[in-house]
C-alpha cells in the first residue's frame, strides 16, 4: 500500500528538490520502490535525473488537463526509482485547472482511478501555494517541510500550516505533517541554532492541539550545507552515486532511516 | 528622472530580496533617493524592513486591483528610502488581474498616471514568471538578474531571457537587461567557477545580437556567501546597519558603485 509524501514549502530555494531526489534515492537503496512526481513547471527534479522530454509519453500535464492516470506517466530512472516528469506545459495547467469546479482534486481523482503500486510517492512542489501545490496536498498522506533555518522560516511555516489545515478540513481529512527537515544547515551560526530552537518550541507547544501537525516531529537528521549536494545533479547523479562518503549522502541516508522508523510498530 | 530596475529570477532563493534590500540601501547611502516595490505576495522585502501592515494605507494590491497610483502607496522606511509594501492579498491579485484584457499593463499604467519622483525604483519579484512578474517587466527600464552559480542556473536564465524578449517585443520596447549578479557565491568551489564561466561565455557570444541583453554585463561585483546577510533582516536592519565591515556590506557597496558608474557618461 502506497505512502504519498509531499515535499512542501512556498519559500524558494530551501532544498525541496534536493530532498525529493535524494530522500527518494535513499529509500530505494533501503529496498523500497519509490516514484517521484515533479509538480514544478520549472521541472528541476526531472532535470536532476537527466530526463529528456518524450512527447509520446503521458506527463503530469496530461494528468491535470486530460484526466490521464498518474500511474501511466511513470518512467523508470533507477532501480526501484520511477519519475513522473514535469514539462513547461505545467505552467499552463494552473490556468486551465482554474476553470474546473474540482480544480483542487484532479490529482486525487487520478490516484483513485489507478492507484500507484510503489511503496512511496514523493511529490516535489514549486515555491508557491497555488493549484499545483493544493492538488498535491489533496492527494498526499503526509507532508515533509524542508526549512532553511533563516529569518522568516517561522513566518513562512505559520502560513504554510494554515494552508495545510484548510486542505485537511475541506479536501483531505487524512493529511498529516510527518516532520520538519532542516536543510542547508550551517552548524556554526547563531542564527541557525536560534531558528531551530524557535521551531522546536513551536511544535512542542502544539502537541495537544487537534491539528494536522500535532504529532509532527522536527527530524533529528538535519541536512548540512554541503557543496556536493549542489554538484551531484550537474553530473546527473544522486548524492549516493556522486559522493557516497559526503556529509550530504550521510545526512540523507540518516533521514531515510529515521523516516522508515516512523512506520515500524513500536 | 526615475530609473526603474526589476530584480528578477524565477528560481527560488537566489538572493532577489536580499539584493533588493541592500542594493537599495547602498544607493541611498550614495545619495540617491530610492523606492522599493515588494511584488511578492510572501512580502519578505516588507518584512525585512519590519513594515507593519497599515490597513488605512494604499498598497500594491490597490494599485493592481483598483488602479490606485503607485506613488500613493509609498511609505518612508529610512533616509531617502521608501517602500511600496506587499500584502498577502497580492496572491489574489493574480486571479483578479487575469480577467482584464490589459492585465500585463496595470503597473505600467499606474506609473504613467503619476510617475514616481525618486531617482530609482527597485522591484522585488516572486520566484515565478506569472502576472506580477510580467507587470513588473512591462514597467521596468532595466533588469538585474541575481544568479546562484549552481546547476540549472544557465537553464533558468535561458528561459527567463525568452520571457524578457517577449515582453520587450510586445509590451515594453525600452526594456534591457542591465546585468547578471552572482549571489551566494562560494569562492572555493569548482561548480561556482564553472557556472560563472559558462554564463560569461554566453553573454560574450550574444554581444552582436539584437536582443535586450546584447549589452548586458556580468557584474564584476559578486555577492559572496556571508551569514551576516541572512542575520541582518532578523534584526530589522540593512547589512550596512547590521555589520558595515562584513563581506556582505562590502559586496553590495561595490555593486551600487558599479551600477552608478553605468549611468555616468564615459
Ligand atoms: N544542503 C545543501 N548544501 C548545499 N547546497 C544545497 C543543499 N541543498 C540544496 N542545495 C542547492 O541549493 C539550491 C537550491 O536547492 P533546491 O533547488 O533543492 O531548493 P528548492 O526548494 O527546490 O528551490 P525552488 O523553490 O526553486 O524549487 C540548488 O542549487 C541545490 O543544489
Ligand atoms: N550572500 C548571501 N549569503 C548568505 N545568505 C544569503 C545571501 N543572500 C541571501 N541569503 C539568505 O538566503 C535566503 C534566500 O535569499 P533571498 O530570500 O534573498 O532569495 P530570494 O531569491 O528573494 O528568494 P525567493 O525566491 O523565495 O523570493 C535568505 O534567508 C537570505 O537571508
Ligand atoms: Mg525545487
Ligand atoms: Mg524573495
Amino acid at each position: 500500500i502506497v505512502t504519498a509524501i509531499a515535499i512542501i514549502n512556498q519559500k524558494g530555494g530551501v532544498g525541496k528538490t534536493t530532498t525529493a531526489a535524494n530522500l527518494s534515492a535513499a529509500l530505494a537503496a533501503a529496498g523500497k520502490s519509490v516514484c517521484m512526481a515533479d509538480l514544478d513547471p520549472q521541472g528541476h527534479l526531472s532535470l536532476y535525473f537527466g530526463h529528456e522530454v518524450d512527447h509520446n509519453h503521458a506527463t503530469l500535464y496530461d494528468v491535470l488537463a486530460d484526466d490521464v492516470a498518474f500511474a501511466d506517466t511513470l518512467v523508470p530512472v533507477r532501480d526501484k526509482l520511477f519519475l513522473s516528469p514535469s514539462t513547461t506545459d505545467l505552467a499552463a495547467a494552473e490556468t486551465i485547472l482554474a476553470e474546473r469546479d474540482d480544480r483542487n482534486l484532479i490529482l486525487q481523482k487520478s490516484f483513485a482511478l489507478k492507484p500507484p503500486t510503489q511503496d512511496f510517492v514523493i511529490f516535489d512542489c514549486p515555491p508557491s501555494l497555488g493549484l499545483l501545490t493544493i492538488n498535491t496536498l489533496s492527494v498526499a498522506d503526509e507532508i515533509i517541510i524542508p526549512l532553511q533555518p533563516h529569518f522568516l522560516a517561522l513566518q513562512g511555516l505559520a502560513k504554510l500550516l494554515k494552508t495545510i489545515e484548510l486542505v485537511q478540513q475541506h479536501l483531505n481529512p487524512k493529511l498529516i505533517v510527518r516532520g520538519i527537515l532542516f536543510c542547508m544547515y550551517e552548524t556554526v551560526t547563531r542564527l541557525g541554532r536560534d531558528v531551530v530552537e524557535e521551531v522546536r518550541d513551536f511544535f512542542e507547544a502544539s502537541r495537544n492541539d487537534d491539528t494536522p501537525w500535532a504529532k509532527a516531529r522536527v527530524f533529528q537528521s538535519v541536512i548540512r550545507r554541503n557543496i556536493r549536494l549542489a554538484e551531484a545533479p550537474s553530473h546527473g547523479k544522486t548524492i549516493f552515486e556522486y559522493d557516497a562518503k559526503s556529509n550530504g549522502a550521510n545526512d540523507y541516508a540518516l533521514l531515510a532511516n529515521e523516516l522508515l522508523n516512523c512506520y515500524r510498530p513500536t
